[in-house]
């Protein structure tokens, strides 16, 4: 058995110290160990990369602080629209999907489209069709809802421009 | 923008890169993160990659693809080659974020340019990290 590794990121930026008191750090730091704790597990049982990344990203799409998933950024529209890919590096064989919404863990769906269809990118309606189609897990928009991101989106919203979700400044207007 | 990449023990590498994109996006924008080759890469011969950051500039780069071309092009190490991308070629544009990479030996690296990362690794020799800031 040869060495193994998993790296995990939650999104980068201009994150700001000030911002981060000492409780937010520590939930953004059990995010990080959760996630990592979770695509490691997979690969100490001799499990694949393909499934370690999986449940890494699961992990990270579920927890509320991390633009993706639960806890994902609003549109202009007031809405969530998610995008997710992933790669097998043995065979080359990809799967991703864009601009999908209601799907719990759009990583899934990526995952699914590269194992059971065959395209590499589905998108917008279709891809949710795919998705029920394949019975994975679907959530009302109040799953995906909150505070934090509603937040920021109020700074920005009547600009024409759009944010990275790290560097809206929550008493200094984007833009 | 989460990811993660790996290399399990028979030295099989995958990415994956999962996003709810940027505050406010109109008209369906996406970013690199569903875009094979810009956000997320993996190849059994040089790397697995996964990005964030302003994901217009990556997709311009092609970013997650280029760290694998300089690997097996230009014969570089994993380090070498996303220093390159992130320090050199993204700023150069702007492009404002960071990736993590893995390569078939089981070594990660976490490169950014911007103030902050969240990022975490683990190596079964032991090694354990978790940070945000550089």
């Amino acid at each position: 058995m040869g060495d193994f590794s998993i790296a995990i990121h939650g999104g980068a930026g201009t994150i700001l110290k000030k911002d981060l008191t000492p409780e937010l750090e520590a939930a953004y730091t059990k995010g990080l160990a959760d996630a990592v704790a979770s695509g490691y597990e997979v690969l100490s049982k001799g499990g694949n990369a393909i499934d370690a990344v999986t449940a890494a990203v699961i992990s990270l799409e579920d927890c509320i602080l991390f633009n993706a998933g639960k806890g994902s950024v609003f549109t202009k529209t007031g809405g969530h629209e998610m995008d997710a890919a992933i790669m097998n590096g043995i065979s080359l064989e990809a799967g991703a999907v864009a601009g999908v919404s209601s799907v719990k863990n759009p990583v899934l769906l990526a995952k699914t489209i590269m194992e059971k269809s065959e395209h590499v990118m589905l998108s917008g309606d279709g891809a949710l069709q795919f998705a029920k189609q394949q019975q994975l897990q679907l959530e009302a928009e109040d799953y995906f809802f909150s505070q934090f991101r509603y937040d920021q989106w109020q700074l920005v919203k009547n600009e024409n421009s759009a944010a990275l979700d790290h560097n809206i400044q929550l008493e200094k207007k984007f833009g | 923008t989460v990811g993660a990449v790996a290399c399990d023990a028979n030295g099989n590498l995958a990415a994956a890169t999962s996003t709810g994109g940027m505050t406010n996006k109109n008209f369906n924008r996406i970013g690199d993160t569903p875009v094979i080759g810009s956000g997320t890469y993996a190849n059994n011969q040089t790397c697995a990659i996964s990005c964030t950051g302003h994901g217009e500039l990556f997709l311009r780069a092609v970013a997650a693809y280029d760290v694998s071309c300089l690997m097996e092009y230009k014969g570089m190490n994993l380090q070498q080659a996303m220093e390159i991308v992130t320090l050199d070629k993204l700023v150069k544009i702007n492009g404002e974020g960071g990736m993590i990479g893995v390569d078939g030996n089981a070594n990660t690296a976490m490169i950014f340019n911007s103030e902050g990362m969240y990022r975490a690794m683990q190596h079964s020799r032991g090694e354990k990290q978790i940070a945000i800031y550089k």
